[in-house]
């Protein structure tokens, strides 16, 4: 039996959300020492989501034994828009589930909302991704990122990075006209959030998707922070921390012809 | 213009 309580439904709600534009069907995978993982690639092989709750992410935690909930992200935003961003949430499994119960409880106590949601069986390719070295890693304000990726799109679908030392230089290029934002590394004292960190081995010059960026920049409500791992050539990493998890986000570059 | 990669071509299925 799966049993995992949040102390609130907030982190779900915002999870689904960030993820659900760009998956639609994911096979959650529960254990008892892993608490719950996901991982999901969008339909054209493009982006890929690794997500990680630990059991230090929810009040109470128990999984008697692995399980796979096949889930409709569509569905589960459903059901989780039922509930308050404070209520408590609890997500209840049999061993062979065939439904997942989602119950809210307000923190009063005084109103209890149950949901059993349909599982499906899931036929989903899993990737296997090594740590890699990266050539350079940028942290920044995940409002700041996405701002930038927001704004940008408006003028190109591909974004350009470039990255040297001590700045970050976002490039555009499209139908009515060039437009670049350059991000320089710096420390704020009074709230380490809003530094900016950049840590370089080597410069790097890639491309992304502008639609993709923007898939990623909807996990800015989930963290202050978005760490991005950059090398040339080969897929980024984007990553927001959450207490005792992570929700990263890999996306294939574009190469120029 | 720059052509868009895939996953695939970098990770292995498991």
């Amino acid at each position: 039996m799966l049993e995992g309580k949040f102390e609130s439904a907030s982190l779900m709600k915002r999870l689904v959300e960030a993820i659900k534009d760009s998956v639609k069907l994911c096979n959650f995978n529960c254990s008892q020492t892993k608490g719950i993982t996901l991982q999901a690639i969008d339909d054209s092989r493009v982006l890929l989501i690794s997500l990680k709750l630990d059991p230090g992410c929810f009040e109470g935690f128990r999984c008697d034994k692995n399980l796979v909930l096949g889930l409709d992200l569509e569905s589960l935003s459903k059901v989780l828009k039922q509930g308050n961003n404070e209520d408590y949430l609890t997500l209840i499994a049999e061993d062979a589930p065939d439904n997942l119960l989602v119950v809210f409880e307000d923190p009063k106590k005084d109103r209890i909302s149950e949901f059993s949601l349909k599982l499906m069986d899931i036929d989903s390719d899993v990737l296997s991704i090594e740590d890699m070295d990266h050539d350079c890693s940028i942290t920044l304000p995940s409002s700041d990122f996405a701002k930038v990726a927001r704004d940008m799109r408006t003028l190109s679908e591909s974004l350009q990075i470039l990255v040297t030392k001590d700045s970050v230089k976002f490039m555009a290029s499209g139908p009515i006209g060039t437009g670049s934002v350059i991000i320089k590394a710096h420390t704020d004292l009074k709230d380490g959030k809003e530094s900016i960190k950049i840590d370089l081995n080597k410069s790097v010059n890639v491309t992304f998707g502008a639609k993709y960026l923007n898939d990623i920049v909807k996990a800015s409500t989930l963290a202050e922070t978005v760490t991005i791992k950059l090398t040339n050539k080969i897929p980024a990493l984007f990553e927001f921390k959450l207490q005792g998890g992570y929700l990263r986000y890999y996306l294939a570059p574009k190469f120029d012809e | 213009a720059s052509n868009q990669t895939s996953l695939m071509s970098f990770f292995g299925k498991k």
